[in-house]
C-alpha cells in the first residue's frame, strides 16, 4: 500500500433520485444537505471533506484519501 | 477522493481501503428525508492494485455487488454486474448498475461520462505530485493551487472553477466545476504503483476536438505507460474518438470491449499501452 494511503484505482458509485416536488426547496434537492449530514455519511466511508467548491448547479468536495 | 452532490444526484469517488458503498445506506436515508426516492444506482471500478488490503466489502467484486444489492430498494429492478475484461489481466473494469422502471431515460441521451484510469506515470512528471518542503505547514488548498500550476494539469479545462488539494508528502486531487459539468482528477504519484485519474463529463455536441484536446493534456501531463478509458454514454459513438485521439500520442489501443447496461446505456471500455513498452 501506498505510504498515502491511497490504493490507485478508485471505486465509484453514483445515485440518482426522483421526488414527487422536484421544484420544492427552490429545487435544491441534495443539496439541502448540511456538512454535518454529508460528513455522517462519509464517516461510513472514512473520509473527511478537505475542500469545497459550488455554483449554480451543483457542489464539489475534495475528501481525504 | 471526490464528492458532487447535484439536485438529485450524487456521486461518490473513493481511494485507497476507503468503504465507499458503506455510504449508501445513510444517503438513501438523508434522501427519504428530503422526499427523494432512488431510481439509479451505478456503481464502477477497475482492479484494485492491492486487493487483498481492501475491507469488506470491498472483497471481491460479488461481495460488493451482494453489498449493494442488500442495501438497494426492490423498485430498482433492473440490475446488471459485468467485468468487462481487457487484453492485460490486472485491468478490467467492474461494473453494476440498477434502475427502476419508471424512469427509464434519467441521463439525457446527449451526455457521456469518461473515466480514465493511468498507471505506470513517467516518474520526472510524477514527481511534481510530491510536496516540495513536506512538513512545512503550508495548506493542502496552496500548496495545491502550486502543483496545479506547476503542473499545467489545469489546462484540460480551462473554463473551469478549480478546487485542488496536495497531499502530505505527496499525492493530488482536484475538482473542476463548468456550470453543470463536473472533472476531477486524482494522483497517486509513487514510483513503483503510481497511479493516476481523470473523469468528466461531457456533451455529444461538443466540438469534436474537446475530447481530443482534453486526452491529449492528460497524456501530456502523466505520460502514462498504461491507460484505460471508459465511456458511458446512451446512445452515440463518441468512443470511436478516443483511440483517434490517443494513437498519435504514442498509445496503441490493445483490447476494447463494449456491454449494455439497462439505463446508462452502452459503456465502452479501453485498453491503451506506450509504444515504449
Amino acid at each position: 500500500m501506498a505510504a498515502s494511503g491511497f490504493e490507485g484505482f478508485e471505486k465509484r458509485l453514483e445515485l440518482h433520485f426522483f421526488g414527487d416536488d422536484p421544484v420544492s426547496h427552490d429545487n435544491m434537492g441534495l443539496r439541502l444537505l448540511d456538512l454535518e449530514s454529508l460528513q455522517e455519511v462519509l464517516n461510513a466511508v472514512q473520509c473527511t471533506i478537505v475542500s469545497a467548491v459550488g455554483n449554480h448547479y451543483f457542489d464539489a468536495y475534495v475528501l481525504s484519501e | 477522493s471526490s464528492l458532487f452532490v447535484y439536485p438529485t444526484k450524487v456521486i461518490i469517488k473513493t481511494c485507497g481501503t476507503t468503504q465507499l458503498l458503506k455510504s449508501i445506506r445513510p444517503l438513501l436515508q438523508y434522501a427519504h428525508d428530503l422526499g427523494l426516492t432512488l431510481c439509479e444506482c451505478r456503481y464502477t471500478r477497475g482492479s484494485f492494485i492491492f486487493p487483498k488490503s481492501q475491507p469488506f466489502p470491498h472483497t471481491s467484486f460479488k461481495d460488493e455487488v451482494i453489498y449493494i444489492e442488500e442495501n438497494l430498494p426492490t423498485n430498482l429492478c433492473y440490475r446488471k454486474a459485468t467485468v468487462m475484461p481487457s487484453k492485460l489481466p490486472t485491468h478490467s473494469w467492474h461494473v453494476f448498475t440498477a434502475s427502476d422502471q419508471t424512469h427509464p431515460q434519467n441521463m439525457p441521451d446527449v451526455l457521456y461520462t469518461m473515466e480514465i484510469c493511468m498507471t505506470e506515470l513517467d516518474r520526472v512528471l510524477a514527481r511534481k505530485f510530491y510536496l516540495r518542503d513536506p512538513g512545512d505547514g503550508k495548506s493542502g488548498d496552496i500548496a495545491g493551487k502550486e502543483m496545479t500550476e506547476l503542473t499545467g494539469i489545469g489546462d484540460t479545462n480551462p473554463g473551469a472553477i478549480l478546487c485542488e488539494f496536495a497531499f502530505d508528502p505527496c499525492g493530488y486531487s482536484m475538482n473542476g466545476i463548468d456550470g453543470d459539468r463536473y472533472s476531477t482528477i486524482h494522483v497517486t504519484p509513487e514510483d513503483g504503483y503510481s497511479y493516476a485519474s481523470y473523469e468528466c463529463v461531457g456533451s455529444i455536441y461538443d466540438d469534436k476536438d474537446d475530447v481530443v484536446k482534453v486526452l491529449k493534456k492528460v497524456v501530456q501531463v502523466f505520460r502514462p505507460g498504461t491507460m484505460t478509458v471508459s465511456i458511458t454514454c446512451t446512445s452515440h459513438d463518441i468512443w470511436t474518438r478516443i483511440a483517434l485521439a490517443l494513437e498519435p500520442l504514442g498509445l496503441k489501443c490493445r483490447s476494447c470491449v463494449m456491454d449494455e447496461f439497462p439505463t446508462a446505456g452502452s459503456i465502452v471500455f479501453q485498453l491503451f499501452t506506450a509504444r515504449r513498452k
